[in-house]
């Protein structure tokens, strides 16, 4: 329960223009769950805020089922492999 | 590359192509998602290009043996890099599997730079791979601009991690970048269209809702049926086809019978030689010809040529094979396969020359049949134009599509079997810094680059407007009129499951005369009839959407292709909307090509367009005669003005009572 796993955070089509009022809700956000904006900034990977908004974010399992209940988010789902073709 | 564009029609020497028309596609920005650049090379300077175009706001990002200033130019307007989520997973060093990595664009790999340089590399003559396919090497849209994404890195192969990718996804629509061309798949089975776990559906469909044309390759683990990859409606798929171009090896044998078989062989011709068959006398009279697992006797083999039999077609039984030869001191390899064009040089430029089962089969009657047999192997040479016939590849990943198999996948075809483009000198098969690819990979990059010459030409096309017009003038017929074939065991004339529309014709697909336009709404359409949920689809697209309680339909998605995967017997109506992209004032009529058994109407049976009406509905009714289950039947419905003929693919599966296991 302990292992923490990129997972990435999806919420939608953004919200606003704004790319650092987006990423600070996805710091915000994060947050809520890990405790503090200084853990949220520590864990998170990606802020994603230019074409659509979300964030991929070190988490445990528990930690991302917590968030996925969270109004605004669609969906919570584990980092995967592509490979070259 | 040195081939494959004048296969396609697009030489510099013909005055009126699109190449001239779209001049070279200067202005356009690809982005590429890959393993990043090696700047040095020839295939992206700058010469004779203008100002980098105003509205990039990309950046070029510094790294490991990276410096912007100096490895970013007017041609090589960005470069990103994106390792965060794969770090997450992999940790660091990145180089713990003994292959060189930059912590930077730079490419170790060799496929980013192949890829980059087959969609917009600069022209660069006298180009060839140890001797073979001499030409000049050079991108599809030569003016275009390269945008890179580092997202895949060199570890076992070439890896990337989905949260790269969608940041990068994220980053490239911010920059201003016109095409995205990504080489990356997945495993079979795949997530939803929805799911962010497939970083590429959700993040292209973000990219193209802002006008910016996706190409995805669609895998290499054909032949088999559905296997293809990166199949949501709003991303164009493409799969491999050879094209008019061969590495063909005369095996003359004793009897002074001449066979030819495929190789890149390029030293000199081995001179008449023993011809050797590892004969078994146990209950298995032909364990010991197998190609992956030899059994040679060194004094036996030294100094002749080994004959061997596989039915792998992965390169592995070709490699290990010359590994067991040389081992017991052959002097070459004659391997009898099912046929597959994709060819590499083996180890040190051993001889290895593929053969189907027949050409080996009569090498092995031959070897039984005297004392001392003999042969001798030519140095390989380059045969181009006819007669040699393009086919799609035999690892080309095949449709129907798993997830939704009215969704028609791939959508066209381009050439990607034996690409000769640029790589990086870390490369192990590079020779002066270029190399021979082949892979669904390869053929990404080729259409990725007409997209780009289609996109200078028609700036306001949309995604689904340039697909469209790809789609419905793609050949479906060889260049010299022909019938394609499918490679496979055994090989087979090609459908639309195996090349989507045809093998890309990007001079028609400049003017098309109609398009099937879809805009978001289309898309919200197909995501309601695939029964994603109304928060998930709001979320996706920004904007509430609630599916309408009347079920949509999949069929009626404004595809420029119908497939229909189950009818019974009642009949099905299909709804399509056409946009004029051609003279105003214009007249359609159909022709129907029905599939075998099938009855197909179309209401109404004419088409007019002025400068007021540029769109127009027509409903397709399909009906079966058949009274059992099929497979799928192949037909065409055609809109033509006389001067344009708008082909989609049109197929229909009954089902009489429902299917169990069928493709």
């Amino acid at each position: 329960g302990k292992t923490y796993n990129v997972h990435i955070v999806y919420l939608g089509e953004k919200q606003h223009d704004d790319p650092d009022l987006i990423t600070d809700s996805h710091h915000d956000l994060l947050a809520k769950i890990v405790g503090s904006k200084e853990k949220a900034s520590e864990l998170m990977v990606y802020s994603y805020r230019h074409g659509f908004s979300g964030f991929a974010a070190k988490l445990t399992e528990s930690q991302a089922q917590k968030i996925a209940e969270l109004p605004g988010v669609v969906r919570v789902m584990p980092n995967s492999l592509h490979r070259l073709q | 590359t040195t081939r494959s564009w004048d296969y396609l029609s697009l030489s510099p020497q013909t005055p009126s192509n699109l190449l001239h028309k779209s001049n070279n596609g200067d202005g356009v920005i690809i982005g590429i998602f890959d393993t990043g650049i090696w700047p040095e090379s020839k295939s992206f300077t700058e010469n004779g290009l203008g100002p980098v175009p105003s509205r990039w706001k990309g950046v070029c990002e510094p790294g490991e043996s990276f410096d912007p200033t100096k490895h970013c130019n007017r041609k090589l307007v960005g470069a990103r890099w994106f390792v965060n989520g794969f770090l997450a997973e992999y940790g660091l060093p990145l180089n713990a599997s003994g292959e060189t990595e930059y912590l930077s664009p730079r490419d170790a790999n060799g496929h980013g730079m192949h890829t980059a340089s087959t969609a917009a590399g600069s022209f660069v003559g006298n180009v060839s791979y140890r001797g073979l396919a001499r030409g000049t090497a050079r991108g599809g849209a030569a003016s275009a601009r390269v945008a890179v994404y580092k997202v895949c890195w060199n570890v076992l192969g070439g890896q990337c991690a989905s949260a790269d990718i969608l940041k990068a996804f994220d980053e490239a629509i911010h920059d201003g970048v016109d095409v995205l061309s990504l080489s990356i798949g997945f495993w079979i089975p795949l997530y939803s269209d929805v799911d962010e776990r497939d970083g590429i559906a959700t993040g292209s469909f973000h990219a193209v809702t802002r006008g910016i044309t996706v190409v995805c390759g669609a895998g290499n683990d054909g032949p088999s049926a559905q296997t293809v990859q990166n199949t949501a409606p709003w991303i164009l798929t493409v799969a491999a086809s050879t094209m008019d171009r061969a590495f063909v090896t005369s095996i003359t044998l004793g009897n002074n019978k001449t066979l030819v078989g495929e190789a890149m062989f390029t030293r000199r011709e081995i001179g008449l030689t023993g011809l050797l068959y590892p004969e078994s006398h146990g209950l298995d009279p032909t364990a010991s010809g197998v190609c992956q697992a030899l059994q040679l006797n060194r004094t036996k083999v030294a100094g002749k040529v080994v004959l061997c039999f596989t039915s792998m077609t992965r390169r592995v039984a070709v490699t290990s094979a010359t590994a067991a030869v040389r081992k017991a001191g052959g002097v070459g390899l004659i391997v009898a396969k099912h046929p597959n064009s994709a060819l590499y040089p083996c180890p040190g430029d051993f001889p290895c020359v593929e053969v189907d089962y027949e050409a080996g089969t009569k090498i092995l009657y031959y070897i039984r049949s005297t004392r001392f047999p003999l042969v001798k192997l030519s140095s390989s040479k380059t045969v181009i134009g006819r007669p040699v016939s393009a086919k799609v590849a035999y690892f080309s990943a095949r449709g129907p599509n798993s997830i939704e198999p009215a969704i028609l996948k791939p959508d066209i075809a381009a050439p990607g079997v034996n690409i000769l483009a640029a790589t990086s000198p870390l490369d192990p098969f590079a020779d002066s810094g270029y190399v021979m690819h082949s892979g669904t990979s390869m053929a990404t990059p080729h259409i990725s680059g007409i997209v780009a010459l289609l996109k200078a030409l028609h700036p306001a096309w949309s995604p689904a407007a340039i697909k469209s017009a790809l789609v419905t003038t793609a050949w479906r017929n060889g260049r010299s009129g022909s019938l394609i074939f499918a490679e496979g065991s055994p090989q087979k004339q090609a459908d639309i499951f195996d090349y989507g529309g045809g093998i890309v014709n990007p001079n028609a697909a400049a003017d098309p005369g109609l398009v099937f336009d879809m805009e978001t709404a289309d898309y919200i359409h197909y995501l309601c009839a695939m029964h994603y949920n109304n928060s998930a689809i709001s979320r996706l697209t920004g904007n509430i959407t609630n599916c309408p309680v009347q079920k949509l339909s999949v069929l009626d998605v404004n595809l420029p292709s119908i497939t229909i995967p189950s009818i019974g017997s009642t009949s099905i109506t299909v709804t399509r909307t056409v946009t004029n992209v051609g003279p105003p004032n214009s007249t359609y009529r159909p022709i129907i090509e029905p599939p075998s058994g099938i009855v197909v109407s179309v209401n109404p049976e004419v088409l007019v367009f002025n400068s007021t009406v540029k769109k127009v509905s027509f409903k397709v009714t399909v009906a079966t005669t058949h009274q059992m289950n099929t497979g799928y039947m192949f037909g065409s419905l055609i809109w033509s003005d006389k001067v344009h003929f708008v082909r989609i693919p049109l197929s229909v599966r009954t089902e009489m009572f429902q299917p169990y296991g069928d493709e």
